[in-house]
C-alpha cells in the first residue's frame, strides 16, 4: 500500500 | 528500487561521510552549522521510529541505522569532541522559526492522525528546511570551505534524485506521496542558488565566497 511504500524510502 | 532512488541514497550517504571525514581529518567543525546537524538528527529520529514497528528489507534497516549513527556522531563531534572549534557566533539562525511552523503543519496536514504518521510527516517537513541554518551561516560569513560545498552538493543531489525517483514511481507504479513530493520540491529549490555557485565557482577550482 502507498502508506507502507513511503516508509520503504529513506 | 529504481536507479534514481539508489543513487539518491548513495549521494545522501556520501554527503554525510564527507562531512564526518572533513571534521575528523581537520579536527575542526569550523563553518559547519551545528543547528542544521541537530535538525537532521531530529529528522532521522522522528522518521525512523518504524525501525521498531515494521521490517521492510535488510537494506532499509541497515541504511536507516547508518543514517542515524552518522547524524548522532556528527552532532557529538560538533558539540562534544571538537566544540572549541565550533563557530557558535555565526550559527545564529533561530530554530523556533522552523520548529514551530513545522510542528503545527505536521498536525494539520498529514495522511492519518496517528503518532507515527504525525512524526513521519514532521520529519519530512523538517528535512525540507533543516539546511537553512547552514545556508544562513554561509551567507553570514560570506564563504565556505570547498569540502563543505562538496557536502552541500551531494545533499542537494540526493534531493534532486529523489524527485526523479518519484517521477519514475508515478510513471511506473502510479505511486506518489503528496507530502513527500511537495517538501522535496521545496528543499530542492533551496539548493538551486547554491548549485549555481558550485558549478560556476567550486568546480572551476575557486573557493566559494559571496560578494
Amino acid at each position: 500500500s502507498p502508506k507502507e511504500s513511503k516508509h520503504d524510502e529513506l | 528500487m529504481n536507479i534514481f532512488r539508489i543513487l539518491g541514497d548513495v549521494s545522501h550517504l556520501l554527503a554525510m561521510i564527507i562531512l564526518l571525514v572533513k571534521i575528523w581529518r581537520s579536527k575542526s567543525c569550523a563553518g559547519i552549522s551545528g543547528k542544521s546537524q541537530v535538525l537532521f538528527a531530529i529528522v532521522f529520529t522522528s522518521r525512523y521510529l518504524d525501525l521498531f514497528t515494521n521490517f521492510f528489507s535488510i537494506y532499509n534497516t541497515v541504511m536507516k541505522f547508518v543514517f542515524l549513527m552518522c547524524a548522532y556522531i556528527t552532532v557529538y563531534l560538533i558539540y562534544g569532541k571538537f566544540r572549541k572549534t565550533f563557530d557558535n557566533e555565526n550559527d545564529s539562525f533561530r530554530l523556533e522559526f522552523l520548529l514551530i511552523p513545522v510542528t503545527g503543519l505536521s498536525f494539520l496536514e498529514n495522511q492519518s492522525f496517528t503518532p507515527l504518521e504525525i512524526l513521519w510527516t514532521f520529519s519530512i517537513y523538517l528535512e525540507s528546511v533543516a539546511i537553512l541554518p547552514q545556508l544562513f551561516m554561509i551567507s553570514k560569513t560570506g564563504e565556505a570551505e570547498t569540502i563543505t560545498t562538496h557536502y552541500l552538493f551531494f545533499l542537494g543531489l540526493y534531493h534532486a534524485l529523489y524527485l526523479a525517483n518519484w517521477i519514475w514511481r508515478y510513471q511506473t507504479e502510479n505511486y506518489y506521496d503528496q507530502i513527500a513530493v511537495v517538501s522535496g520540491v521545496v528543499q530542492t529549490i533551496f539548493y538551486c542558488d547554491f548549485f549555481y555557485l558550485y558549478v560556476t565557482k567550486v568546480l572551476k577550482g575557486k573557493k566559494l565566497s559571496l560578494p
